[in-house]
């Protein structure tokens, strides 16, 4: 464990945290992409199968466990207890064009043909691909409000700093996924552009975070 | 050397 990702893993529950709190507190869901937070409960889902299989720590074990239930208790806010509020409309992103490639290159590019194995790097690849819906909802409405953009600086920010830490393991301890990095590099590209609007909007207090 | 197919990362 080190420093980057430590912070790394600190700031995806400070996203997952400011999402729920947001919808549950506001008892609205309005701006918020379902599908992305549905693609996040499978990535999830399908990466940590090895809680059943293989113990790693009591932190891996406990981060896991927290994410999961956050993770379905989100989506469980948005299609059932404040489904009427839920946007469908612009929430229109067709998930199915990211999940037929995701899971076709799991079957080509992983490092074991089993199981575990390929369900593992199937959440990899989802998770750099995610966040899209939710990204494109922002496109069509034009804005978001700031704690969206606030959810979506941690979430990003959680990524870029396991880049980080790929860096210093590889530097500390020859340590290199491939499939992660390149995922994870993949994931971070796709924040930019909203890192860019968010440090020249959101950071200028103008509340709402408009897109040109 | 590094056992890829423990992740040990979350």
């Amino acid at each position: 464990m080190n420093i980057f990702r430590l912070s790394g893993d600190v700031c995806h529950l400070i996203a997952i945290i400011i999402l729920f709190l947001k919808i549950w507190r506001s008892k609205s869901c309005a701006g918020i992409s379902g599908k992305s937070q549905v693609l996040f409960a499978l990535v999830f889902t399908t990466r940590y199968l090895d809680l059943f299989t293989s113990y790693i720590s009591a932190y891996n074990t406990v981060m896991k466990v927290v994410y999961l239930l956050l993770a379905y208790s989100t989506v469980g806010l948005i299609f059932f207890r404040f489904r009427n509020s839920y946007d469908s409309e612009s929430d229109s992103f067709r998930v199915e064009f990211l999940l037929v490639p995701v899971a076709g290159l799991s079957f080509l590019e992983n490092y074991a043909f089993t199981p575990l194995e390929i369900l593992w790097t199937f959440s990899i690849y989802l998770e750099s691909v995610a966040i899209l819906p939710q990204l494109f909802m922002i496109t069509k409405t034009g804005e978001a409000e700031s704690i969206t953009a606030h959810y979506l600086l941690f979430l990003g920010l959680y990524r870029a700093l396991y880049l980080a830490n790929w860096l210093w393991r590889f530097h500390t301890e020859g340590f290199y996924d491939q499939i992660a990095v390149v995922s994870g590099v993949v994931q971070t590209i796709f924040y930019c552009d909203f890192f860019y609007l968010y440090f020249t909007r959101v950071l200028r207090g103008s509340g709402k975070m408009s897109l040109p | 050397e590094y056992n890829i197919y423990n992740h040990d990362e979350l």
